[in-house]
C-alpha cells in the first residue's frame, strides 16, 4: 500500500511539475511581449519628449522665457536678456491657483509693485501673453531705473 | 522589474508628456 | 645738220617715224563731245572707230566674187551691236576707266604736296608765333627786375599794380613749366571712371536681384509660417497653464 501511495504521489507530482513548466513558459512569454511593449512605449515616448523639449529650447532661446513646474503647485517664470549689462541675469516670478482657482502671482524677484495689478488683469482678461510682456516691460523698467 | 517598467511608462504617458505639452502650449500661447 | 636728215639715211638705218593721221581718223575724235566723261568718250571712239573701217571695207570687197553686200551689212550690224555691248560691260566693270588712272594717281600726288606745302606754312607760322611771345616774356621780366630794383633804391613803399605774371621768379616759372596736366590725367582716368561704372552698374543689378530674392523668399517663409500657426493653433488648449498647475 505505502509503495502503491507513493507511486502515486509520484506521479501527481510529476503531472504538477508539467502544468507548472508550462504556466511558467507563458508567464515568460508573456513577460517578454510585455516588455516588448514597454520597451516600444518607452521609445516612443522618448521620442516625443525629445521633440517637445526641441519646440521648449526653441521658446526658451526666443523669448527669454523659462518656465519651471516647481513644488508647490507653482509655476516659475524666469525672465533673461532684459539687463543690457547682464544678458543672463534672471528676473522671476511665481504663479500658482489659489482656493478659488484663479491666477495668483508671488515671489517676484526683484521685487514689482505693479505685479497685483497685473494679476487683476489676467484675471480679467485671462490674457496671458499680454501679462507676460507687462511683466518683461516693468522689470525693464526696474533695470533702467 | 516589469512592473516598475511599466509604471514609467505610465508616468510619462500621464504626467511628463502632458506637462510638456502644456509647457509647449504655453510658449505658443505667448 | 645734212647727217640727221632722213632722207640722207640708208633704208635700215632711216629713222622710223610716225604715219601722218588720216584726216578721217581724226574727224572721227572731233565729233565725239568733250562733255561726255573720258571713258565714255573712249567707248564711243572704239565703236565709230569699228564703223568708220566697215564703210572704208564696203566698196573695196564690192567688187570681189561671192560678195553679198546684204550679208556683208548683216553680218557689219551685228558686229557693232556686239562691240556696243562689250564696250558697255567694259565701261561698268572699270576697264575703260583704268586708262585713265595714271592720270589721277599723278592728281592726288598733286593735293597731297599741296596738303604738304600748307603743313609746312603753318609750321613755320607758329614758330615765328612763339619767337615772338619769348620775346614778350623776356620783355616783360626785364621789366619786372628795373621795377624791383627802382622800388629798391627810391626806398618808398608805393602801392604798384603788378600783373601776377611778374612775381613769378625764376624758380617758380620752373615749378608752373613743370605743372602736370591735369586735363589730360583726368582724361586718362575716363577710362577707370568707365569701367567703374560698368561695375557698379553690375553690382546694382545683382543687388536687385537678390533683394527680389529676399523679398520672395520673406513672403514664402511668411506664408509657410502663417500655415504652420494656424494648424498649431487649431491644436491648442484653451488653458494650458491651468491644466499644467494641476497636473500633479
Amino acid at each position: 500500500d505505502d509503495l502503491l501511495k507513493l507511486i502515486a504521489e509520484v506521479k501527481e507530482k510529476r503531472q504538477e511539475l508539467t502544468s507548472l513548466s508550462a504556466k511558467i513558459q507563458d508567464l515568460k512569454e508573456e513577460y517578454a511581449k510585455k516588455k516588448e511593449i514597454i520597451s516600444t512605449a518607452n521609445k516612443a515616448n522618448e521620442e516625443r519628449l525629445k521633440r517637445l523639449q526641441l519646440s521648449v529650447d526653441l521658446f526658451k532661446d526666443r523669448l527669454g522665457l523659462e518656465i519651471r513646474k516647481i513644488y508647490g503647485d507653482k509655476l516659475q517664470f524666469i525672465f533673461t536678456n532684459i539687463d543690457p549689462k547682464n544678458p543672463e541675469r534672471p528676473f522671476m516670478f511665481s504663479l500658482c491657483l489659489d482656493e478659488e482657482k484663479n491666477y495668483q502671482v508671488s515671489d517676484s524677484a526683484p521685487h514689482l509693485e505693479c505685479l497685483a495689478d497685473f494679476q487683476e488683469k489676467l484675471r480679467k482678461t485671462k490674457n496671458f501673453s499680454a501679462f507676460l510682456a507687462n511683466v518683461r516691460k516693468a522689470f525693464t523698467a526696474v533695470v533702467y531705473n | 522589474e516589469l512592473e516598475h517598467d511599466e509604471q514609467e511608462v505610465d508616468r510619462t504617458t500621464t504626467i511628463s508628456i502632458p506637462a510638456a505639452v502644456y509647457v509647449a502650449q504655453l510658449y505658443r500661447r505667448i | 645738220r645734212q647727217s640727221w636728215r632722213r632722207a640722207s639715211m640708208k633704208d635700215t638705218n632711216r629713222r622710223k617715224s610716225l604715219a601722218p593721221f588720216h584726216q578721217g581718223i581724226t574727224e572721227l575724235s572731233r565729233s565725239i563731245s568733250v562733255d561726255l566723261a573720258e571713258n565714255k568718250r573712249l567707248g564711243s571712239l572704239l565703236l565709230s572707230s569699228f564703223q568708220f573701217s566697215v564703210q572704208k571695207l564696203e566698196p573695196f570687197l564690192c567688187g570681189t566674187e561671192g560678195f553679198s553686200l546684204e550679208n556683208f551689212r548683216a553680218k557689219a550690224s551685228s558686229l557693232s551691236e556686239e562691240l556696243k555691248h562689250f564696250v558697255d560691260t567694259m565701261e561698268s566693270n572699270g576697264t575703260l576707266q583704268k586708262c585713265f588712272e595714271d592720270s589721277k594717281e599723278k592728281i592726288s600726288d598733286l593735293s597731297l604736296e599741296k596738303s604738304v606745302t600748307e603743313m609746312k606754312e603753318y609750321i613755320t607760322k607758329f614758330s615765328s608765333e612763339s619767337e615772338t611771345w619769348d620775346q614778350l616774356l623776356l620783355h616783360y621780366q626785364k621789366e619786372a627786375e628795373e621795377i624791383t630794383s627802382r622800388a629798391s633804391a627810391e626806398s618808398k613803399i608805393t602801392e604798384v599794380e603788378i600783373e601776377p605774371m611778374i612775381y613769378l621768379g625764376s624758380s617758380q616759372r620752373e615749378v608752373l613749366n613743370t605743372k602736370p596736366n591735369y586735363q589730360k590725367i583726368l582724361q586718362n582716368h575716363n577710362r577707370v571712371f568707365d569701367y567703374i561704372e560698368l561695375v557698379m552698374d553690375e553690382l546694382q543689378g545683382s543687388m536687385k536681384q537678390l533683394s527680389t530674392f529676399l523679398d520672395e523668399s520673406t513672403q514664402c517663409f511668411q506664408k509657410v509660417s502663417v500655415q504652420l500657426g494656424k494648424r498649431s493653433t487649431e491644436q491648442l488648449d484653451p488653458s494650458p497653464a491651468r491644466k499644467l498647475l494641476k497636473l500633479h
